[in-house]
């Protein structure tokens, strides 16, 4: 009976874009993540939740996505150019991040590990700023700096063996 | 040369739970996993992203999950009753969705996959709510109404085969 959980993994080469308040309609994201291929810029994790706002009248949601370290000024530059015209909100970026991510086969038949990965981190005051999973992965960014005591404190909590650690360094 | 997209996935079986103005320090997620956890209930896909609010002084995020459509009464029930003594704010159930995935290997190493399924779904004017994203896995969740379009305009923008469509019915 495999456990549910396999491996743990930090990977401290990216950043968090955060884009705020774009227009809830169709081909916004489109247009957004189109932009960035142009400019071959690779994204890896991508959230979008629930809209935060109604502005001026309309509906807008944030999205979040985390990027190559190196790529974040560039992704900052263009898609501050055309925010004003796409009437999207701030462009943030966050380099200060680690993101840590549990990696497991059929991770949802077992209610419990999200919430056992999430207690992990909060028994060492670890601050959790986005989550995004798939039945195989939990991924969780925090503070770069609280990334190795969250690789260390998830590793104790699920039991992983000594190959039960991957490490992509800054 | 595998291409990067395999397949596209619906998803009809689940809702979104949304819970809103989480006081964002460590121990908030795993207390509301662990209570769901506790009653039995999987979740699924869950995103959180920025911190949308400064509510009375502190920060609070959002978090959305899918979970089966079958526990949304519960869930909405259990997170209720402690809304209050745990600080949050609206706990809101949404069972109007459908949940599309499209699943490959490798597709954060291709810049352009998730702009294009982004794209497909803008060009019938289906809004996308929700997104998480894993390198194999792509989520999108849409109105449930728009799910078998959805399903359709993916299914031809990635030119799949006749193997490549998986349906899980409500
Ligand atoms: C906000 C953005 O995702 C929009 N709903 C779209 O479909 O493009
Ligand atoms: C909002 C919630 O995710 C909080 N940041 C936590 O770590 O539990």
């Amino acid at each position: 009976n495999a456990p549910p959980v396999r491996g743990v993994a930090i990977d401290r080469s990216q950043a968090r874009l955060g884009i705020r308040h774009i227009p809830d309609r169709p081909g916004m994201a489109a247009q957004i993540f189109a932009l960035l291929a142009q400019h071959r810029i690779s994204v890896d994790t991508i959230v979008q939740s629930q809209r935060c706002q109604v502005i001026g009248g309309f509906a807008s949601r944030d999205i979040a996505c985390t990027i190559a370290r190196a790529d974040a000024p560039e992704a900052e530059k263009i898609l501050t150019k055309v925010a004003s015209d796409w009437g999207l909100g701030e462009i943030a970026i966050d380099t200060d991040i680690a993101k840590v991510s549990i990696v497991g086969a059929g991770m949802i038949g077992h209610p419990g590990v999200a919430a056992k990965m999430f207690a992990a981190l909060a028994r060492e005051q670890i601050n959790i700023q986005m989550i995004a999973t798939s039945e195989i992965k939990i991924t969780c960014v925090v503070a770069e700096s609280e990334g190795v005591k969250a690789l260390k404190i998830i590793h104790e909590a699920f039991d992983l063996g000594g190959e039960g650690r991957i490490e992509i360094p800054a």
